[in-house]
């Protein structure tokens, strides 16, 4: 696993931030963003894929009340591939039994989806050298985030609660003497440990003017709210003898 | 920015002035005064729960006013969680991608 991963910096691979707006349709906007990434790192081709598409076509009901990432996997089977964002453009809204897949251009479609085991560690290996993936997370610290590394306090972020649905794109480590920009030392700031922090980056559907330009960073190696429960990616090449080799840039 | 700098909290007035920046910066606007108190009140609470959740993170995240400082937390979590993703998750070790919710 090399020390450090960055699919943002790979050109083409990381479409922009979406924004779910009024709709709980994180699990398509994952979704979404994993079958592009994976698309643009096997195939060589950069795409954006309707996430309309998946509300409108959900197995499940109405998309914006929820959802699962396999469920959106198992929709872009059922339907042979997705639409372009361009065609069948998001709306904020989901439209059962509106599901208009027939009628526009596959631009990407899946072989398969997958669950990575429970471990940091195999993640991060299979996030570098396959591309990013899908992580359940619970979301409680996020409302009064902006920036840096979130590392909950034991007892806090409950990790058996997931309520939120994230791409990961990449993991890094801090300097070991990077700090909060606004740390003023007052009586009633904990001094910081000053060793580096591992941290995972995660792509969040909630616009680019939250958090990091729409991203987050949460702490790496200890299963920081939840996020080793529900880890998934699509497989968009077919199972090859000989690997195809990538690698994230650092 | 972060709400690191200010001691030990904002004072009223000053509290007014964070949220009209607030109000201007991501274009809200309440309906009439009491939603306006009512929202100016989360408002404090929210940048209260920051500092404290700031106090307490032990890696270098900075907490403050974000998009959704007018909300409260039950407010968020149903605008923003996907409560079928919420820990109800069916078993995935049955016929992972099936539809029932909360089924054990």
């Amino acid at each position: 696993v090399p020390p450090t991963c960055d699919w943002r910096k790979a050109p083409s691979v990381i479409s922009s931030v979406r924004d779910q707006k009024s709709c709980n349709c994180c699990w398509a906007m994952a979704a979404a963003g994993n079958i592009e990434a994976q698309w643009a790192i096997k195939k060589r081709e950069f795409v954006e894929v309707s996430v309309q598409e998946l509300l409108d076509c959900d197995r499940c009901g109405n998309g914006c009340s929820g959802g699962y990432v396999w469920d959106a996997f198992i929709t872009v089977m059922n339907n042979s591939g997705l639409a372009s964002e361009k065609d069948y453009p998001f709306q904020g809204e989901a439209r059962a039994h509106k599901c208009q897949a027939k009628k526009y251009r596959k631009v990407a479609w899946i072989q398969d989806y997958i669950m990575l085991w429970e471990n940091e560690q195999g993640i991060a290996q299979y996030l570098a050298t396959e591309g990013p993936v899908t992580v359940n997370i619970n979301m409680q610290l996020l409302q009064n985030y902006q920036k840096g590394v979130i590392k909950p306090a034991p007892g806090t972020c409950d990790p058996q609660h997931l309520d939120h649905i994230v791409l990961i794109v990449g993991f890094g480590k801090t300097k070991s003497v990077e700090r909060r920009q606004t740390e003023a030392v007052s009586s009633r700031s904990k001094p910081r440990p000053r060793h580096s922090t591992p941290y995972w980056i995660l792509k969040n559907s909630w616009g680019a003017h939250w958090g990091e330009e729409g991203y987050f960073r949460l702490h790496r190696g200890s299963n920081a709210c939840g996020i080793t429960k529900y880890p998934l990616t699509a497989r968009v090449d077919k199972p090859v003898k000989k690997r195809q080799v990538v690698s994230c840039p650092p | 920015q972060g709400i690191r700098g200010q001691d030990p909290g904002p004072q009223p007035l000053e509290l007014k002035e964070a949220f009209t920046l607030y109000q201007i910066q991501y274009n809200r606007s309440y309906s009439n005064p009491a939603e306006y108190a009512r929202r100016l009140n989360i408002f404090a609470r929210n940048l209260a729960q920051a500092q404290q959740l700031q106090e307490e993170d032990l890696g270098t995240a900075e907490f403050g006013v974000t998009p959704f400082s007018d909300l409260t937390a039950e407010e968020f979590g149903q605008l923003y969680g996907s409560q079928r993703a919420a820990g109800r998750a069916p078993n995935v070790d049955r016929k992972v991608g099936s539809c029932e919710r909360g089924e054990s």
